[in-house]
């Protein structure tokens, strides 16, 4: 038997609203350290992860590890109908085909239970390398999201640049070209609009802002986002969710 | 897209 009770449920309203553009389908996955999932998108370009971790909840149960096949846009639809500040249960049996999630207001008055139907869905789980990044910058999220946003009005792609004082967001299109400097600035005042670069090597990565306006989905869950790139790698773009766990997209470079 | 590569390509199947 699984179940997990998310007393902030809004986080899961949050994560499911973040990625439900970007895949169509997914396996969660519960074991004793937590809840996860690994999906790429249609066209095999990013892949996300996602990792909430079993002290993350105010209660948590899996007597066997489960994997539980669901359409995004259906778990989406039943996460819309529970209430911002309501708590979340998610209970399903070990050979059940149905989860069901139970929304709980916060004075206890109204209790709903909405079962989904669980689907079997084949999706091939990828290991991902612990690696050390040629750079590390951390953004405050609401930014990162404007970047993306304003340049996709010019282009199609980013050349992300990192040095050692500075990130650089450049692209260019039909109407013109644009770029946009960030400092390093560890704002110890408001912690929350600092801009930190961690470097071992000066790096700059080419990718496509169709794919980065789609991770920028995940802003409300975090005050942060970290990128990590290397050269001809991958980018990975992090949202920590503070106590609970992480949303990590991999994107291939062009 | 022109010039995308697959994500496939980067990490190993498990």
């Amino acid at each position: 038997m699984f179940e997990a009770r998310l007393a902030q449920g809004a986080l899961l309203k949050k994560v499911v609203e973040a990625i439900k553009d970007l895949i169509e389908d997914a396996n969660f996955d519960c074991n004793n350290s937590g809840f996860s999932l690994q999906a790429m998108d249609s066209s095999h370009v990013s892949l996300v992860a996602l990792s909430l971790r079993a002290d993350g909840f105010e209660h948590y149960r899996c007597d066997r590890n489960i994997s539980m096949g669901m359409k995004l846009a259906n778990l989406s639809k039943i996460l819309k109908c529970a209430g911002n500040d309501d708590a979340i249960t998610m209970k399903s049996e070990d050979n059940g085909d149905t989860i069901t999630f139970m929304f709980e207001s916060p004075n206890q008055e109204r209790l709903s239970e909405f079962d989904l139907k669980l689907m079997d869905i084949d999706s091939e789980h990828l290991g991902i390398p612990e690696a050390e990044y040629d750079a590390t910058v951390k953004v405050p999220s609401s930014e990162f999201q404007r970047i993306v946003k304003d340049l996709a009005s010019i282009g199609d792609t980013v050349e992300i640049s990192v040095t050692k004082d500075a990130v650089k967001f450049s692209t260019s299109g039909d109407i013109g070209s644009a770029n946009i400097m960030c400092r390093q600035n560890k704002s110890v005042d408001k912690p929350e609009e600092s801009t930190e670069i961690d470097i071992n090597e000066p790096v700059a990565l080419t990718f496509a802002l169709r794919y980065l306006n789609s991770f920028a989905k995940a802003t409300p869950l975090s005050p942060h986002v970290v990128l990590k790139l290397s050269k001809d790698l991958p980018v990975v773009v992090e949202y920590h969710i503070p106590d609970v766990g992480r949303l990590g997209f991999y994107l291939a470079p062009k | 897209a022109a010039g995308q590569k697959s994500i496939m390509g980067f990490f190993t199947k498990k």
